[in-house]
């Protein structure tokens, strides 16, 4: 998280710190089951031994001390396709399932999934153990609040990045994005996975998860995010079927 | 061996019969039978009182006849006039001399013999004693006799005499009438009659007896009802004796065996009783009464072959022995007793609580887990609430379920709750 700041003690308590080959996010949506993105786990070719997850602290550091939560199954969105040259990512989420169901607490707590169909406007928070404006991983939770970015104005920044580079991978309407046109404030590199979320009234629900973007943080660019409420049927068939 | 008929010669019959003999029959027929003897010739020297020749005719050692002569006129021939004997058996005796006088031959005797069957009941045997061969009715048979009796006597195992029947015996009808030998009027002497009434057990019998009781009372050296008695026994208890005019009354004997004696001796006057005797089932008590609970059906009294049920009431269960069980059934015995005893109504319990997965459970009210126990469901707050309500109360109800105030036996879970977190950075982050 890049322009952020350090996440207060159980600000976040459904931030997954999560391990597949490198840093990433996810977050808890149920007592068994974890949201991140697809691509978080594309790293380790979706082999779910090689995944670990950790939950209930913002500190990296003290996370890793307990041992992974024992998954039991990973289900990546059947619509996510190879993106090994990260020019695709549509379809961008995945479910991780655990062996045992989590207690919750203050320190680990479920993210609201969306109301179906909600527009997104106004801001929200996203946090991670991504990169931060240092360069620097953090071992700190950081979160950052971004604007959405209307849908046109932010199609129309990727697609002038597409015409000046090939790799970059097109936006469609799964996704959204967030940030601000002047730049500094962004997530990042290690933030893959991690939640969106805005608020209403006292509750807040995941609008997205943490995809991607070009570069991190400069002007003109923003971060792109899955938009969970387009996966509900999905997240609940998943669940329902395993 | 025994025979019904036969014949007996002189020796050398039809000859003349030898001197100097001595020739002895014996005759015999079957017991209950006399022999009838019949000369059809008869031709022994005759002589004064037979003394040279004779045919001599015994029952045992009495001389039936000493027997001589040609003609039926002479002094000692038998004539025609067949001999009867006393009893079965007959001896004759053929004795001659060893000289006849003249030249006159003899040719002795022949004679037929039969058995003649012997009235019993008109010609008493006369070695047995004076009395009658029969008290009362005697019939005679071929070679026998049989005794009867009157109506109202029987025929005692002696098979002559009779006695008054009594009317006694054993009663098992559930109810009946006794009474002494020609009640009202006097009672036969030398009675000894008893009357057992033993209807089936589980049932009591008791007698009633009739204002007219009348049995001879005499008192001597301090013992009563000395010649005649009423004696009423009671297994298990001491036996009542009872004289005199007062009715005894009623008499409860508590047993299904009763049994009575009356004697009269031989002297005295008593005109005897009546009693009539019912039955009634022998009562079984309930010792305790049931609590929370109800025996059915409700008597006030339960008597022999009664069925009991007890039944709790609503959040009781029914123990036996320490042990629950389904039903309970007794049945009223014979001996008054159940054949089960009572069982005890102990409150029913719920057991412990369902736990409530990141929830918990606490009483309000109530304890051991027992009917009608209240508890109160809750989830851990703030990370877990039910669905639609805060907190949910369970009765532990007569089914032995805990149940919501719906009759919802189902403890609702307890969802996470998501987005709130203890720390909201919207509230102060600007």
């Amino acid at each position: 998280v890049l322009g952020g700041k350090t996440a207060p003690a159980n600000s976040f308590p459904w931030q997954v710190f999560l391990r597949s080959g490198g840093r990433g996010g996810a977050s808890i949506i149920g007592d068994r089951w974890l949201m991140t993105a697809a691509h978080n786990l594309e790293h380790v070719k979706f082999a779910q031994e090689k995944v670990q997850v950790y939950v209930g602290n913002i500190h990296v550091s003290e996370l890793v001390k307990s041992p992974s939560l024992a998954i039991a199954s990973l289900h990546v969105h059947p619509g996510y396709k190879n993106n090994n040259l990260r020019t695709n990512f549509d379809n961008d989420i995945a479910l991780i399932k655990l062996n045992s169901p989590i207690t919750f607490n203050m320190n680990v707590m479920p993210v609201c999934l969306p109301e179906r169909d909600t527009e997104l406007n106004g801001t929200g928070l996203v946090s991670g153990f991504g990169l931060t404006e240092d360069s620097l991983t953090a071992d700190t939770l950081r979160y950052i609040r971004l604007p959405v970015v209307e849908q046109d104005k932010c199609h129309r920044s990727i697609e002038t990045e597409r015409k000046n580079r090939h790799d970059v991978a097109p936006l469609t309407g799964n996704m959204f994005c967030a940030g601000l046109p002047e730049g500094g404030k962004d997530t990042c590199s290690g933030d893959s996975g991690s939640a969106f979320v805005m608020k209403d009234d006292e509750t807040y629900w995941v609008a997205g998860i943490v995809s991607w973007g070009v570069d991190c943080g400069q002007p003109g660019k923003y971060g792109i995010y899955t938009r969970v409420a387009k996966y509900l049927n999905w997240i609940q068939k998943t669940m329902d079927e395993n | 061996e025994d025979v019904l008929y036969g014949q007996v010669q002189s020796p050398l019959y039809p000859d003349p019969y030898p001197g100097d003999n001595h020739t002895q029959w014996d005759l015999k027929v079957p017991p209950g039978y006399k022999i009838q003897l019949t000369f059809n010739y008869f031709d022994i020297e005759p002589s004064a009182d037979c003394y040279y020749d004779s045919l001599m005719v015994l029952y045992g050692r009495k001389v039936l006849g000493k027997f001589c002569g040609q003609r039926s006129t002479d002094a000692h021939h038998p004539g025609n006039k067949p001999i009867l004997s006393p009893g079965n058996h007959l001896q004759l005796v053929f004795v001659t001399d060893d000289s006849n006088p003249g030249p006159q031959m003899h040719l002795g005797f022949s004679a037929f013999y039969q058995a003649v069957d012997v009235d019993e009941c008109s010609s008493p045997v006369p070695s047995e004693d004076s009395d009658p061969p029969c008290s009362q009715i005697c019939l005679n048979t071929l070679g026998s006799y049989m005794c009867a009796c009157n109506h109202g006597y029987q025929l005692q195992a002696d098979g002559r005499t009779c006695v008054l029947d009594c009317g006694g015996g054993v009663y098992k009808e559930s109810e009946g009438t006794l009474s002494s030998p020609g009640y009202p009027n006097i009672s036969p002497r030398g009675l000894d009659c008893v009357y057992n009434i033993s209807v089936q057990p589980g049932f009591e019998v008791t007698l009633n007896f009739t204002h007219n009781f009348h049995i001879e009372q005499i008192y001597n050296k301090g013992h009563f009802c000395l010649f005649h008695w009423l004696l009423v026994t009671v297994p298990g208890k001491k036996p009542m004796k009872y004289c005199g005019k007062k009715s005894p009354g009623v008499i409860h004997t508590g047993s299904h065996n009763v049994q009575l004696e009356y004697h009269t001796d031989s002297a005295g006057q008593s005109r005897g009783w009546s009693l009539h005797y019912t039955t009634q089932r022998v009562e079984c008590k309930l010792e305790k009464s049931i609590s929370n609970g109800r025996v059915t059906p409700d008597f006030p009294q339960y008597f022999y072959r009664d069925y009991i049920h007890v039944r709790c009431d609503q959040g009781y269960k029914l123990m036996m022995g320490g042990k629950e069980i389904k039903s309970f059934k007794s049945m009223c015995q014979h001996n008054g007793k159940w054949h089960l005893p009572l069982p005890e109504c102990k409150i029913l319990d719920c057991g412990d609580p369902n736990p409530l997965l990141n929830g918990g459970v606490r009483f309000l009210s109530g304890s051991n887990n027992e009917y009608q126990s209240v508890i109160q469901y809750h989830c851990n707050e703030p990370f877990y609430a039910f669905r639609t309500t805060h907190s949910v109360k369970f009765t532990c109800a007569a089914d032995r379920r805990w149940r919501a105030n719906d009759n919802n036996a189902i403890i609702p879970l307890c969802y996470p709750v998501c987005g709130r977190p203890t720390v909201d950075l919207s509230k102060r982050d600007r």
